[in-house]
């Protein structure tokens, strides 16, 4: 594992963390979609079905668990949680996401390394975290005001996938058989999602004022 | 056939 690939997880790590804070210490959810939350809860609970079946390291293990808890734990506090699920912005949280999980599914049906159950589950959960974020994006620019929190949760699994790229760079040159492009082109196409979003991230930090995004 | 890439990534 190189350094970009754990700066990488590290920053995933980190956004979910963040996460976790806003909605323990605030007790509110506002501001974060409930559909990408449960996209992403889906991502990995279809992507780690190797988790029985693959060993990779004891890293990868534990990385996959705590991914797969922590993940259904948010969605279960936005759903659940007496409090937190007061403030959750329902009215403004209406992206299709079935159609991305549709979209998602019969990619992976024709595009896959294999054509068995868990290849195809696979290639599924990289289409559908490639456009997960979507809903959450599209919240952020219906609301306006980006709370500190929501901004920087945004920001850190912008990153993540900024060092999956830097990442695959340095496995393409160091690695002999190194060809995943199924998880390369994903994952350029996820971070190009986030290039607006950082653009005017970047913007509020240089001149220290509220993250906003325009309408 | 052709072996399929080895998942090592999260």
């Amino acid at each position: 594992m190189n350094i970009f690939r754990f700066a990488g997880d590290m920053m995933h790590l980190t956004s979910i963390l963040v996460l976790l804070l806003k909605i323990y210490a605030t007790k509110s959810c506002s501001g974060i979609s409930l559909k990408t939350q449960e996209l992403y809860a889906l991502v990995f609970l279809a992507r780690y079905l190797d988790l029985f079946t693959d060993f990779i390291s004891v890293y990868n293990t534990i990385m996959k668990l705590v991914f797969i808890v922590s993940s259904t734990a948010i969605v279960w506090c936005m759903k659940r949680d007496r409090v937190v699920r007061r403030s959750y912005d329902k009215q403004l949280d209406t992206f299709r996401h079935y159609f991305l999980l549709a979209a998602s599914f019969a990619l992976a049906l024709l595009v896959n390394e294999k054509f068995t159950f868990q290849e195809i589950f696979w290639a599924f959960s990289i289409y559908l975290e490639a456009v997960a974020i979507l809903p959450q994006l599209v919240l952020l620019q219906r609301s306006g005001n980006v709370d500190n929190l929501t901004g920087q949760y945004v920001f850190f699994l912008g990153a993540y996938r900024a060092f999956y790229i830097l990442n695959w760079i340095y496995r393409y040159f160091t690695e002999t058989h190194f060809s995943r492009w199924i998880a390369c082109i994903s994952g350029l196409v996820q971070t190009a999602l986030y290039a607006d979003f950082f653009y005017y991230y970047y913007i509020s930090w240089k001149n220290n004022t509220k993250l906003k995004l325009p309408a | 056939g052709a072996a399929v890439t080895e998942h090592d990534e999260l």
